[in-house]
């Protein structure tokens, strides 16, 4: 799964997700990915998220969302998507990861998986990382 | 307020080291071309889009090209888009044989009214609005292949062990 979350200049916020699944998933199975609020969410009165990992799982606990309405109940971005994450992993026994941009363009990255590759530019500067506290 | 666009190109166990920095390198191309277009008169969903459109171009991500198969060997895509001004959306599901699945998201989020599009149905849309879709199979990859017979071969394995 890849995904990408963006902020213009006057705030304006959209998220986008793509995906080829999981490996040995049943023809025609669906996935998170394709779901509104478990793949993908943006609202530019609090924020966008991509999420990734498993599918099944994101879907049911509808991940997106969820890190969506935590920022509205005032959480950062880093805190709604590790506290969203560690939620879904500790509720559901499967692994995520999500990424973040409020609408203040803070960011968040969380993921309850061993790793996932993340990057953003903000000005002139690219930040990226694919381990734990990076 | 200054641009941002952040990407991920998955989570996961991504044990082999080499795998990892090229889904690093993978990545950080796909954060520029999104801020390119974001700073050069494009939209942000115009932004979000090429970003993804860059990372389903390349193989080692689990999108579009080199995606997982299913066990029909076959390669099935979903993918979703969202505009934060308005809420509006486009998805596709269970869709084969189209290079950027992202934009047709995006052309179901444009062109009609529907929020989510699937299989047969997402194939004809997409060639009414011009995607001409691959030759079957075009998206499926040597490595694909391989990790397929590598599941299959820890499924025997696993239920050998149950004995």
């Amino acid at each position: 799964t890849v995904g990408a979350v963006g902020i213009d200049s006057d705030g304006g916020l959209a998220a986008a997700t793509s995906t080829g699944g999981r490996q040995g998933k049943l023809a025609g199975r669906s996935s998170d990915t394709c779901m509104i609020g478990s793949g993908t969410y943006a609202d530019d009165n609090i924020g966008a998220v991509s999420t990734t990992g498993h599918g099944e799982t994101i879907a049911k606990f509808c991940l997106a969302h969820s890190i969506i309405k935590a920022m509205e109940r005032g959480q950062s971005a880093e805190e709604a998507t590790q506290n969203c994450v560690e939620l879904m992993t500790k509720r559901l026994n499967n692994t995520a990861g999500a990424i973040t941009l409020s609408n203040r363009g803070e960011v968040g990255v969380a993921f309850s998986t061993n790793r996932m590759s993340w990057a953003y530019q903000k000005g002139d500067h690219l930040y990226f990382g694919i381990d734990k506290n990076e | 307020m200054e641009p941002v666009i952040l990407v991920h190109g998955g989570a996961g166990a991504i044990s082999d080291d080499a795998k990892a920095q090229e889904l690093l390198a993978g990545v950080k191309g796909a954060a520029k071309t999104g801020y390119k277009v974001l700073t050069s008169g494009g939209g942000v969903v115009d932004a979000v889009e090429a970003a993804v459109r860059s990372m389903e171009d390349e193989e080692i991500f689990n999108a579009g090209l080199g995606s997982v198969l299913n066990l029909e060997g076959e390669v099935e895509m979903d993918a979703s888009i969202m505009v934060g001004s308005d809420l509006s959306a486009g998805a596709v599901t269970v869709v084969k044989d189209i290079k950027n699945p992202i934009s047709l998201a995006r052309l179901v989020m444009d062109k009609t009214d529907h929020v989510l599009l699937a299989a047969e149905g997402a194939k004809k849309f997409a060639q009414l609005h011009k995607v001409v879709p691959l030759q079957p199979g075009a998206l499926v990859t040597d490595a694909s292949k391989k990790a397929l017979a590598k599941w299959r071969e820890k499924q025997v394995e696993a239920s050998a062990e149950l004995g």
